[in-house]
């Protein structure tokens, strides 16, 4: 269970930021 | 406010006092009895050992937590955050347990600048076809008063033409 | 009901409570090791006592009489020490937010205003579209344009030289030329005429 909660919370503290480095390039992208 | 730190080590402070008065040497002699009653000195020395290698090694322990999780320079950056945040009252947002609703608001900022950047494109490209389409407009006129010109003097030299046949017929007789 | 604090593990890695459970299990083992190293003082300095009467099993139940004591308390304290570390030490206060989802704060997005926003730049990728072919359409036309103007213009020329060659000759347009015809005809009359006369 305690493993559960850190890798959830993991998660939800870095995946946010690496969601947004690949949307900002797919933007860059779409917009080129 | 208060330093996380500075707690967390009175808190272990109070831990251990609490501890070392529960083991007191009363306590202590009463059950080693016999030993206390054979070598009372001894027993002080003993209890006066345990005493202090026991808040030596939790005060290690301690250390040695701190040390490995770098708990002071995690906790300190805690207590700014709170200091950041004290005016802020109700409970702040936490996450919902649903990462797509979460992202939201997180990736929102990148869209609205993609769509206002989008929005100016084609507010730009709108102008600029405004633009051509008048001059499509104009060309058209221009194209359609010089078709007209062509007609009529197609028209005007096919009359002259014509005339010029009869003239030419009536002389001829 | 357990509180997983998963936003304090968001913000220390690991979960509060195991980083008590590490402290507890640290805190215990020492408070074994150091009852076992007094029990074993005990036993030596026993031994160099002569005709001592104590035995070993004696003193073991000591040991374990005055650690059931302390571990007792050790228990309790280390419960209420656990509860403050809880509350407040390894605990994000309701009101505060992470450095990490200040967006949450700063600009809350629904879900739904978020799929409209979606929407919304998808109309607007379709209107640029739309915009970029209907200024290729234009410009095609002004392209046609220019060569249909220039065809005629080449026209309008060539109506024009008609029309220098035929004022060249006297018969820039209908009744000048209608003129001009009577008057050669009336002149080749005349001409005629003469001749005839002449002759005679």
């Amino acid at each position: 269970f305690d493993e559960v909660i850190v890798d959830i919370a993991t998660k939800r503290k870095q995946y946010p930021r690496k969601i947004l480095e690949c949307v900002i390039k797919t933007l860059k992208a779409r917009h080129e | 406010t208060f330093s996380r730190v500075k707690l967390l080590d009175t808190m272990v402070d109070t831990f251990l006092q609490k501890l070392v008065a529960a083991g007191s040497y009363q306590r202590f002699a009463d059950c080693y009895e016999h030993l206390h009653r054979l070598q009372p000195e001894t027993t002080q020395r003993i209890h006066d050992k345990f005493i202090t290698q026991l808040q030596a090694s939790i005060r290690e322990e301690i250390s040695e937590i701190k040390e490995e999780g770098n708990l002071e320079t995690v906790l300190n950056s805690l207590d700014k955050i709170v200091e950041d945040g004290k005016n802020h009252k109700g409970p702040a947002w936490r996450p919902s347990g649903t990462p797509e609703r979460d992202l939201c608001s997180v990736l929102a900022p990148y869209f609205l600048q993609q769509r206002d950047t989008l929005r100016r494109h084609v507010q730009k490209q709108e102008a600029r076809n405004q633009e051509l389409a008048e001059a499509v407009l104009a060309g058209r006129r221009q194209v359609e008063a010089l078709q007209q010109q062509v007609q009529a003097q197609q028209q005007a030299w096919q009359a002259l033409r014509k005339q010029r046949r009869e003239l030419a017929a009536v002389l001829m007789e | 009901s357990v509180d997983p604090m998963t936003y304090e593990a968001q913000f220390f890695g690991f979960t509060p409570q195991t980083c008590m459970l590490r402290i507890y299990i640290a805190f215990q083992d020492y408070l074994f090791e150091v009852m076992q190293a007094v029990e074993q003082v005990i036993l030596k300095k026993l031994e160099g006592i002569p005709d001592c009467d104590i035995s070993p099993v004696q003193i073991r139940k000591c040991t374990e009489k005055f650690l059931c004591f302390m571990k007792g308390h050790f228990d309790n304290l280390f419960g209420k020490m656990e509860q403050l570390f809880l509350q407040l030490i390894l605990r994000i206060p309701p009101n505060i937010l992470l450095p990490e989802d200040k967006c949450q704060e700063t600009n809350p997005y629904s879900e739904e205003e978020f799929q409209l926003l979606q929407k919304e730049i998808k109309e607007l990728q379709e209107k640029y579209k739309t915009e970029l072919y209907t200024k290729q359409a234009l410009l095609a036309e002004l392209e046609e344009q220019k060569v249909v103007e220039a065809k005629l213009k080449q026209t309008l020329t060539l109506f024009d030289e008609l029309e220098n060659v035929a004022r060249d000759h006297g018969t820039s347009d209908f009744r000048e030329s209608l003129v001009s015809f009577v008057q050669n005809s009336r002149k080749l009359q005349n001409i005629r005429d003469s001749v005839e006369k002449e002759s005679k």
